[in-house]
């Protein structure tokens, strides 16, 4: 699920804390960054 | 200008209405976002995409503290998304609507910086033994939204001069073809809510979008040449004030307002040209119209023929670049109706009518004809302004898309009350708009069967 323009999309790490402990995933994050 | 008596009662219509389960019972879509280049998020939209992952409050919870959960944004109309928590699969009995861009709406992470854990709904929790490794599956790779996308639509909604107190020229509403001077009252999404300066009612308001074609900068009437209703006391000012450019701190100035485009070539509009145009007392048609006067900086006064009153106080003004106003012709060519003269004999005919009134058609160059890419498409849901009663902002459909021209349908009401629009109106918004600035949205009417 690759985003097909990359220009505006930047891919993070994400944090993900959950009642049985915390982890991190790699999202890709846009939607309002310039 | 006499309202049609009937189209006042809208206020009739739902309170707090939900777009959610009216597009899903009409099965209908809603204008993108991206459609509306003066609405918040406009430019970004394209990159709010069906499948996004957010974080929201999970009411299906014992926890005594609000708990959270990642839903997946399964549908996007306008504004709003239909979502669905993740770990329901294919089961869509829970899925439910939300307004992206209200504070109830998280990009994944935002939980575990303020320190909450995400709890999956209490009728799935038996589902995995092991949610996290699901998560891992479902999150990693997906799309979320920026950390930042609240802070953006609150800048993108606050983001322009108009505040409280600033003055503006704007077209009389009991007299279109004069402008007032008036005060900003309020602001909404670039809503301006007008209070005219000389008016003898306490509640004689007026809206229009900050980028209407209705409302100009102190000083403009007078430039363009335009019939002001203003004391002298105030046209002697504004007369200093052209000299000097010593506008007043809470004077709208020039540079808040769009600039309209130049016209092209050396060719102008001449008084007694004929044209096709909305009538601004009747937007459901486009009428037969002449150039009654050139006013200066490229604008026009126009009169629907037929229903011309003697002092001309019907005349309208619109600029030679005004999407509203077509060349002799582009009914026919378009297949639409146009409203020929009040009490005309016969069957209308351009080539026979100019000849009986010894008049010529507006040469098309002069109108402008680019099309932008607006988006638009016939059966899309928007919220639209009665611009009869301005004040009003109703659940709308788009019933005909020609060109840049909408024609705007107000669901539940007969036909005539339609309204064609430029597709770049800043008049139509997409669902959710109201929600978004907290105004009310006036449903679809509903007809009371008499018993």
């Amino acid at each position: 699920d690759v985003p097909t323009s990359t220009k505006k999309w930047e891919q993070k790490q994400v944090q993900i804390k959950t009642l049985e402990g915390e982890f991190s995933v790699t999202m890709w994050a846009s939607g309002g960054d310039d | 200008m006499s309202w049609p008596k009937t189209i006042t009662s809208r206020l009739g219509g739902v309170r707090g209405f939900d777009w959610g389960p009216y597009l899903s019972s009409t099965s209908s879509d809603a204008a993108s976002v991206s459609c509306f280049k003066h609405c918040p998020m406009s430019d970004n939209w394209l990159n709010i995409t069906v499948g996004m992952k957010v974080e929201i409050q999970n009411h299906e919870c014992d926890l005594p503290d609000h708990a959270y959960w990642i839903a997946t944004v399964i549908k996007i109309a306008g504004y709003k998304s239909l979502m669905r928590f993740e770990g329901f699969g294919n089961d869509t009995s829970y899925d439910f609507w939300m307004n992206l861009c209200t504070q109830d709406v998280h990009p994944v992470g935002w939980c575990a910086t303020i320190g909450k854990p995400l709890v999956p709904p209490k009728s799935i929790q038996h589902k995995y033994l092991d949610w996290k490794e699901y998560l891992v599956k479902r999150l990693t790779g997906s799309r979320t939204l920026p950390s930042n996308f609240y802070n953006k639509v609150v800048e993108s909604i606050g983001n322009h001069r108009f505040k409280k107190g600033v003055h503006v020229e704007v077209v009389d509403k009991m007299c279109v073809s004069a402008m007032r001077v008036a005060t900003v009252d309020e602001v909404i999404g670039g809503r301006l809510r007008l209070q005219y300066v000389d008016s003898k009612e306490e509640n004689d308001d007026f809206w229009c979008h900050m980028r209407s074609p209705l409302v100009h900068p102190i000083t403009w009437s007078q430039r363009s040449g335009h019939k002001l209703h203003a004391s002298q006391e105030y046209k002697n000012q504004c007369l200093n004030k052209i000299i000097t450019e010593n506008y007043h701190p809470n004077d709208a100035v020039p540079d808040m307002f769009h600039k309209a485009k130049e016209p092209q070539g050396d060719l102008k509009f001449q008084v007694g040209m004929k044209l096709e145009a909305i009538d601004p007392l009747n937007l459901s048609a486009i009428c037969v119209a002449t150039v009654m006067k050139v006013l200066k900086n490229n604008y026009l006064m126009i009169g629907i023929d037929g229903s011309m009153a003697q002092n001309g106080s019907d005349w309208f003004c619109y600029h030679t670049s005004s999407p509203c106003i077509f060349p002799v012709g582009f009914c026919e060519i378009n297949g639409l109706d146009l409203t020929p003269p009040r009490g005309y004999k016969g069957q209308f005919k351009w080539f026979e009518y100019l000849k009986q009134s010894k008049s010529t058609a507006a040469p098309v160059k002069l109108f402008d004809k680019e099309i932008p890419k607006h988006g638009f498409k016939p059966g899309h849901k928007v919220e639209a302004v009665d611009l009869m009663e301005p004040r009003l902002i109703c659940v709308a459909t788009v019933s005909k898309v020609v060109g840049r021209l909408l024609r705007i349908h107000f669901d539940g009401w007969e036909n005539e009350y339609d309204q064609w629009v430029d597709s770049e109106s800043p008049d139509l918004y997409p669902a959710g708009w109201c929600e978004v600035m907290n105004y009310g949205l006036e449903g679809p009417r509903v007809k009371v069967e008499p018993p």
